[in-house]
Order: C-alpha cells, then sequence, then structure tokens
C-alpha cells in the first residue's frame, strides 16, 4: 500500500489525508476513498492533472465539455474555495459534504443562498433572479413572454422578500425555504449514501490500514 | 386553479444544478 500512497500524493498536490477529511464531514474514510475514485475520473477527463477545472466539471455534468451553464459555472465557484480555478479534492469532498442526507440543514441553507446571491452582495437581488430565469428558460424547451418572467419575479419577491426592499436578506431566504422546503431538494445527493457501493474500486487503492465502515 | 411556480422553483430544474450526474457512469 505504501507505493500506491506516494505515488497519489505526488499525482493529486491537493490531496488530504483521507481519515482527517472523515473527521471533517460526515463520510466515513472509507466514503472519502471511494470519492477519491470519482474525483480521479473527472480531474483526468481533459488534463491529467489531479485538479478539477472547469472544463472537467461541465463534462462530468453534462457529459459534453462544449456546454455552458451559468449554474454550472457557480456551483464550481462554490466548490472552489481558494479561488484557484480549480477543485482540488479537499474542495470536493467538503463540497459534497454539504450534499450529504444528514449533512446540517443550516449549511444547505447557506449554500444556496450563496449560489443565488450570484454578484456576493450579501443578498438576493431582483436581477440576479431575473438573470438565472432567464438562463434557465434558455437552457430548457419552456418558452415565456416577458411580462409572464416579471409576473413570476414579483410574485416571487412579493412571497420572499417580506421587508419589502427589493432584495433577499439570508434571514428573509431562511423563511422562504422553510415555507417552500421543495427548494433545498436539489441541496441533498441521495448518492452520496451509497458511492462505496457506485465506486467499488476504492479497496483496492485505499491507504488506510483498515476500511472503517 | 393552477398555482404558479416561484422563479427558484424554476431555477433548480437547470440540469446544471443537478449534481446527482456526477455520479452516472
Amino acid at each position: 500500500m505504501g507505493c500506491f500512497s506516494s505515488k497519489a500524493r505526488r499525482q493529486f498536490p491537493g490531496r488530504e489525508d483521507p481519515v482527517i477529511l472523515a473527521s471533517q464531514t460526515a463520510f466515513t474514510v472509507s466514503e472519502v476513498e471511494a470519492l477519491f475514485e470519482l474525483f480521479k475520473s473527472i480531474s483526468s477527463s481533459v488534463i491529467d492533472d489531479g485538479l478539477i477545472n472547469k472544463e472537467e466539471f461541465q463534462l462530468a455534468l453534462f457529459k459534453n465539455k462544449k456546454k455552458e451553464n451559468i449554474f454550472a459555472n457557480r456551483i464550481f465557484d462554490l466548490f472552489d474555495v481558494k479561488r484557484k480555478g480549480v477543485i482540488d479534492f479537499g474542495d470536493f469532498v467538503r463540497a459534497l459534504n454539504v450534499f450529504h442526507p444528514n449533512a446540517p440543514l443550516e449549511d444547505k441553507i447557506d449554500f444556496s443562498f450563496k449560489l443565488y446571491d450570484m454578484d456576493g452582495t450579501g443578498f438576493i437581488e431582483r436581477h440576479e433572479v431575473k438573470q438565472m430565469l432567464i438562463a434557465l428558460l434558455c437552457e430548457s424547451e419552456l418558452r415565456l413572454a416577458d411580462e409572464t418572467v416579471e409576473v413570476i419575479l414579483d410574485k416571487t419577491f412579493l412571497e420572499a422578500d417580506v421587508n419589502q426592499d427589493g432584495k433577499i436578506d439570508k434571514a428573509e431566504w431562511q423563511d422562504f425555504v422553510s415555507r417552500n422546503p421543495s427548494l433545498m431538494k436539489i441541496m441533498t445527493l441521495p448518492y452520496l449514501r451509497d458511492i462505496t457501493t457506485t465506486f467499488p474500486s476504492f479497496v483496492f487503492h485505499s491507504e488506510v490500514d483498515e476500511i472503517a465502515t | 386553479r393552477p398555482t404558479m411556480m416561484n422563479a427558484f422553483e424554476l431555477i433548480s430544474t437547470s440540469q446544471g444544478l443537478n449534481l446527482g450526474t456526477l455520479f452516472e457512469k
């Protein structure tokens, strides 16, 4: 196992100790190692440098590297916490941790707020929501008249922007999602419960002596 | 009377927000 370990660290510069990553997240050591199998495959799909760049991330999401998508870009930026333009293994595990079924709801709400606060102003503003809505319409087959888009925005801000100052703050967002729990569905990935069975090859590449379950 | 989806319900249907596809081989 020793030769695997040193080789893996050379090839994956941001690779952190799976035992430490497991201690910081809802994942077991085995699950962290299974996630590494997924990470290896995504991070080698375009440039085999042990890091995930935006093109590789979009390729993994859409199975088509030509697809540009503002939502995928936004998720990538939130995974790339060190703002390096690439996602290392530690970033990958800690960001996916928020999507674990056992992760605290507070963390999911925080992440979703940042997702929609595209400008990072600390508020979800109407122009941001409009931009995302228009992007969604371009991406889907859905065709809506401009007036309908405005009516949807009016209705959304009437419900979410309780103090009616034209923007949604964190407290208003927490209140809004508690009234609309379906909005948090995208923040939980049931797949994360089964990653050791999805990527069973992790047992051959394990760096730890005993696989915790 | 059909209820209109709010903007976030619509946005959350984007394929770019469906990270589940990362796990599909």
